[in-house]
């Protein structure tokens, strides 16, 4: 474990506890889309296959039962908690991400580190979150405004895997037999779609503005 | 290493 990784797991967390407050406190998850909240879903139970297989540390396995608990209760929430549910506004939420879905899939089946059920389900988890975020940020480019916990949201969502990016290359450095290629392409890719975001986020910080994203 | 390596990160 080094600093990098340890900060982008804390930022990751952060994530999570701001919707979570955003949900809970508010009672409304507008602005949020669904479907990237099904797809975190779908990552992390896809990722954390070896949960009860393989022990590597509690924080490994405790952080692995809230990203898991934290994804699916999300989901629960905006589908059938009856006050939550009413602001989910499925018009906005449009994006046919059963596509993202079936893509990762597919090209986990031919690009992974061995072809085995963990192995395979494993990349198709890291390709998967890559794109997770896409339909959150289609959304929040349609509905213009954007409120501060959603804001902050995906910003910390954005920063974990940059974080995670300097973990690998500090790890390449000082691991000799360290390989995380699917990671670190993925890692790079996932990050690059929060650039604008992050560019209109900063915009709207230094001028002490309401975050919005162009239409 | 074995690409089944335990994979170690979240």
């Amino acid at each position: 474990m080094n600093i990098f990784r340890f900060a982008g797991d804390m930022t990751h967390l952060i994530s999570i506890l701001v919707l979570l407050l955003k949900v809970y406190a508010t009672k409304s998850c507008s602005g949020i889309s669904l479907k990237t909240q099904e797809l975190y879903g779908i990552v992390f139970l896809a990722r954390y296959l070896d949960l009860f297989t393989d022990f590597i540390s509690v924080y490994n396995t405790v952080m692995k039962l809230v990203f898991i608990g934290s994804s699916l209760a999300i989901v629960w929430c905006m589908r059938f908690h009856r006050v939550v549910k009413r602001s989910y506004d499925r018009d906005v939420d449009t994006f046919r991400h059963y596509f993202l879905v079936g893509g990762c899939f597919l090209l986990a089946l031919f690009v992974h580190e061995k072809f085995s059920f963990r192995e395979v389900f494993w990349a198709f988890s890291i390709y998967l979150e890559a794109v997770a975020i896409l339909p959150q940020l289609i959304l929040l480019q349609r509905s213009g405004n954007v409120d501060n916990l959603t804001g902050q949201y995906v910003l910390f969502l954005g920063a974990y895997r940059g974080f995670y990016i300097l973990n690998w290359i500090y790890r390449y450095f000082t691991e000799d037999q360290f390989s995380r290629w699917i990671s670190c392409v993925s890692g790079l890719v996932q990050t690059a779609l929060y650039a604008d975001f992050f560019y209109y986020y900063f915009i709207s910080w230094k001028n002490n503005a309401k975050l919005k994203l162009p239409a | 290493v074995d690409a089944d390596s335990v994979k170690d990160e979240l």
